[in-house]
């Protein structure tokens, strides 16, 4: 029996927003600690890992290890469902073949109950090696979103610089180009960009924007975002979902030909 | 232009 309760259906709502643009369907991997879900796009480029700590959930209880296929966009619909304050409980017996949603509405008044049906999923399992990054850069997760989507206007690509000046994001186009540099300087007012950059190698990677978009999805979720840099590996972009856990997007940089 | 690296030369499936 997985039975998981959380005090406010946004949190759902939000993870969901951020997984179900790269991912159609996806296992939610529950066992005793939590929830855990790594999935990655069609196109093999980029990978989303959710994990959702029990204990800090408003209750929790996971018995046997249990993979929850999900429809992401099923799932989105019957959360849609709910108001944002409702209490939402998701549930499902072993050998379940659904999950069930239910919503209570803040004055308890109002019950709302829905079944989803569950899939099965071959998911690929990849292993994600402990990585010393050369470059990680806390920015404003609103700041990161509107640099990215600044920068879909002029190309695909986006060519990001970390070094001891601070992070710059540079984009071409068929039609012009255009950058964008955030100064690292902890002496600064309050107010100002607030970025700190942990560096020890300076580093130049080309990502691709369309990606990055997708993972801005997320930025609800946090008012920060972290970006992890190293040469020639994928890029980790990490918001944090309050001391209840994370989302993480890698994203494999893209080489010159 | 870059061409885009697959996530799995970085990454191995387990």
């Amino acid at each position: 029996m997985f039975e998981a309760t959380f005090n406010q259906a946004s949190i759902l709502k939000q993870v969901l927003e951020a997984t179900k643009d790269l991912v159609n369907d996806a296992n939610w991997d529950c066992s005793a600690e939590g929830i855990a879900l790594q999935a990655m796009d069609s196109s093999h480029v980029s990978l989303v890992s959710l994990s959702l700590r029990g204990d800090e959930l408003a209750s929790y209880r996971c018995e046997n290890q249990i993979s929850l296929g999900i429809n992401m966009n099923t799932m989105t619909k019957i959360l849609k469902c709910a108001e944002n304050n409702d209490r939402t409980i998701i549930r499902a017996d072993d050998d379940a073949d659904v999950m069930v949603f239910v919503f209570e509405s803040e004055g308890r008044d109002k019950t709302s109950k829905y079944e989803m049906k569950l899939m099965d999923i071959d998911s690929e399992h990849l292993g994600i090696p402990e990585q010393e990054y050369s470059a990680t850069v806390q920015m404003s997760s609103k700041e990161f979103s509107r640099i990215v989507r600044d920068l879909s206007t002029i190309g695909e690509n986006v060519e990001i610089t970390v070094d001891k000046e601070g992070i710059t994001f540079g984009a071409k186009g068929e039609s012009g180009s255009g950058t964008v540099s955030l100064k690292s300087n902890p002496s600064v007012d309050e107010g100002s960009s607030n970025i700190t950059i942990d560096l020890t190698d300076s580093v130049k990677l080309n990502f691709a924007l369309r990606y990055l978009t997708f993972f801005t999805k997320a930025a609800p979720l946090s008012d920060n975002v972290s970006l992890s840099l190293s040469a020639d590996v994928p890029l980790m972009v990490e918001y944090a979902i309050g001391d209840v856990g994370f989302i993480r997007y890698y994203l494999a940089p893209k080489i010159d030909d | 232009t870059p061409v885009q690296n697959d996530l799995q030369e970085f990454f191995t499936l387990v």
